[in-house]
């Protein structure tokens, strides 16, 4: 189990610091020992949990936009927002 | 031309509003549903109502707790006498990204803070539009479970905008059966599955026990999470906690948001599934705009979201104190059949939580609260200037759906500025 366990939490970490853009040096840098520890321990104790860890959400399956002609009013006093309305 | 939202029946007699509010350069789409209210929509206050989860869409608040109408089994909608557009318009958004009908080309949004400069745009934009809903009228923000991790962030956001910048003021937020400060809360799921909280115990002496064995580590992880506030730390630590605290609960089968029930269905609920089958069906997609093909109510990616998770144990109700010493109004419900975000917890955390009134409150009686429709002694209450805590018997995690005159009631008061 410790040798599965030092595998798991490595995979997770990595999956992590994958999913944040983190070198393994910068990870080693802000992960202290102890905390590293314990992302093995959780990855023993909850296997389930852990594995099932999304690292980014998946985006909807189909979607499909309407023009903005088809809706009633859109603002776009924000400078990045917009808003449609029905 | 999409169609009126109207044609659906949901609430033929109130204006309605439905879209999408577009983050361009993220590729991020909020779906909202606005309902005027059925009283006086110049003068009544509106109110933004936000679900949690996280993942979780607000329209189950519309249609399963406090909109306008409810889903039967005939999937037809089922009028709603107690909504809580009776005298307040409101509006249910549905975000983060990817939940409801909400939606994201890209990766989606991993953590509150990121929404909300979103609805903070959003709110801007809504009243730009239509400044007949803020031209005198107070507007509120309400929401429950993890929302009360949303709602302090969200309100942070607002108020730290200048008032002469914005096209709406704040007026008070509400948080229902809400998840705010871990670190206290967590404290409480043993001793409401044990027999502490009003309900018998649903769980074995040793079983008790186990969960008490558990929770120091439990504890010295969210601490960890709170100094930190990496998501090195909070990770573990809500992996850790929730399987040790929530587990013993949820491997008894009981229904985690009401611990008088059985869970049945995915969500507990066997009722949710009509407004799943309502909300996929062609015409209702057509006649509000919906640009996804398959809508959920809860979405369970968002839920084990990584980020999400390591968010799950941050400290928000720092926010609050700070939303309290700028004396805006602050409401804490909680229904006490809850076992997910229970009134223990909730109590608990209302008392201890530093403020500049925070003896003051700790000090105050705990009065009975009398329901003002239905004249029962409908739960307890304690305020003390703008912060109030107030239980809610007989109410579960969504206490509209358990409680829905007594929940009408309060929403009725608290917006009229009876915050005591």
């Amino acid at each position: 189990a410790s040798l599965q366990n030092v595998f798991q939490a490595n995979t997770l970490l990595d999956k992590a610091r994958n999913a944040l853009g983190l070198s393994e040096q910068q990870l080693l840098d802000s992960v202290p020992k102890s905390i590293q520890k314990v992302w093995g321990e959780m990855g023993m104790l909850f296997p389930k949990e852990t594995a099932e860890l999304e690292f980014i959400t998946k985006p909807k399956s189909k979607i499909n936009s309407k023009p903005d002609s088809q809706w009633d009013f859109v603002v776009q006093e924000h400078p990045e927002h917009k808003l449609r309305v029905n | 031309k999409i169609k009126d939202p109207k044609v659906l029946g949901i609430d033929p007699g109130v204006k309605q509003y439905t879209g999408y509010l577009d983050v361009e350069e993220e590729d991020k789409h909020f779906f909202y549903w606005f309902f005027e209210s059925r009283n006086d929509p110049k003068n009544d206050p509106v109110i933004l109502w936000l679900n949690g989860g996280p993942g979780c869409s607000s329209l189950t608040g519309l249609f399963f707790e406090l909109g306008p109408s409810s889903i039967g089994p005939e999937i037809k909608p089922i009028y709603n006498p107690h909504s809580w557009n009776s005298n307040a318009s409101v509006i249910f958004l549905d975000q983060p990204v990817n939940v409801g009908y909400s939606y994201s080309g890209s990766g989606g949004v991993s953590n509150t803070v990121a929404a909300g400069k979103d609805v903070y745009a959003f709110l801007q934009l809504f009243f730009k539009q239509f400044p007949e809903y803020a031209s005198g009228q107070e507007f509120h923000i309400a929401g429950e479970s993890y929302a009360g991790h949303y709602i302090p962030v969200f309100a942070t956001e607002i108020l730290s905008h200048p008032q002469e910048e914005r096209s709406f003021n704040l007026t008070s937020v509400l948080i229902g059966n809400g998840l705010t400060d871990p670190l206290t809360q967590y404290s409480y799921y043993e001793p409401m599955a044990c027999g502490e909280g009003g309900e018998p115990s649903v769980l074995e002496p040793e079983e008790c026990e186990g969960m008490l064995d558990t929770l120091p580590r439990c504890l010295s992880l969210i601490e960890s999470c709170y100094e930190s506030e990496s998501v090195w730390t909070c990770v573990p630590a809500s992996i850790y906690c929730n399987n040790a605290q929530m587990g013993p609960y949820q491997k008894t089968g009981k229904n985690v948001y009401d611990i008088r029930k059985e869970c049945q269905g995915e969500l507990c609920y066997a009722e949710m599934k009509y407004m799943d089958e309502y909300l996929n069906l062609d015409v209702v997609k057509q006649a509000v705009g919906a640009e996804v093909d398959n809508y959920e109510s809860c979405n369970f990616n968002i839920n084990r979201n990584f980020l999400l998770a390591g968010d799950w144990m941050k400290p928000y109700h720092k926010a609050v104190t700070n939303l309290l010493n700028q004396g805006l109004p602050v409401l804490i419900y909680a229904g006490d059949k809850d076992f997910i975000c229970n009134w223990l917890g909730n109590e608990a955390w209302s008392n201890v939580l530093p403020w500049k009134h925070a003896e003051k409150f700790q000090d105050q009686p705990v009065k009975n609260w009398i329901s003002s429709t239905t004249g029962d002694k409908a739960g307890k209450v304690k305020n003390y200037e703008n912060f109030t805590f107030l239980r809610i018997y007989g109410g579960g995690h969504m206490v509209p759906f358990d409680q829905p005159e007594n929940a009408l009631a309060m929403v009725n008061d608290w917006v009229k500025g009876s915050y005591n």
